[in-house]
């Protein structure tokens, strides 16, 4: 969950 | 979702735009490295691969399909599209832009967050994003004229990286306060290969003079 919030950009 | 981040990806989206209507219109890709387009197709399909397996919002998947899709349309229209691509000069897009895959991938494998092949592909797109725009700066040092639209392309492509740097800042001071040093530094060192190019099409622009790039 913690890396994935980061993958919320483009 | 902040305001730098949606100025930085509505610039990034115009950025393309502003590239195929150029193509599109003129029938002409004079000036445009065929080598960064091709990069950033690699850039978004090793980006969105989450694409089919992770909804983040409508607004996600939609510019994703939109940045993969007019990628893909670019490099069609430079390869295979009649009268665009006899206007391709290859022997001025000279950058051996396949060296630059491998290093990108290698420093994946080394510097990543989980070593799943979703992240590792993620972080090497990271990666080669920073340094895909060299085929292009180095294409526009050596050609004569840069047209007004290859320069706002190259502009607004720099641009939008440079408001993701603000939205990493207000996202780590205002927001959830955490550090993701890969973004963050391949998105600095793709900002600064910018900082020339920036400094010569601004000062063309205010002295309102053709953008002309040093030797």
């Amino acid at each position: 969950a913690e890396e994935h919030a980061a993958k919320d950009e483009l | 979702m902040n305001l730098f981040r949606l100025a930085g990806d509505m610039t990034h989206l115009f950025s393309i735009i502003v590239l195929l209507l150029k193509i599109h219109a003129t029938k002409s890709c004079s000036g445009i490295s065929l080598k960064t387009q091709e990069l950033y197709v690699i850039v978004f399909l090793t980006r969105y691969l989450d694409l089919f397996t992770r909804f983040v919002s409508l607004y996600n998947t939609v510019m994703k399909i939109v940045f993969i899709g007019t990628s893909f349309a670019i490099v069609w229209y430079m390869r295979y599209h009649k009268v665009v691509k006899q206007t391709y000069n290859k022997d001025e897009d000279t950058f051996k832009h396949y060296f630059l895959l491998l290093p990108c991938f290698v420093l994946a494998l080394l510097l990543h967050n989980e070593f799943t092949t979703m992240d590792v592909l993620w972080t090497f797109s990271l990666y080669l994003e920073a340094v895909a725009i060299l085929p292009q700066l180095v294409l526009l040092q050596q050609s004569r004229n840069i047209d007004n639209l290859t320069g706002n392309y190259v502009f607004f492509l720099g641009a939008y990286r440079g408001l993701y740097v603000l939205n990493w800042i207000y996202r780590y001071f205002l927001q959830d306060h955490r550090a993701r040093w890969i973004p963050w530094i391949s998105g600095l060192v793709q900002t600064a290969l910018y900082a020339d190019f920036f400094y010569y099409y601004i000062l063309s622009w205010k002295k309102h003079e053709k953008l002309k790039l040093p030797a």
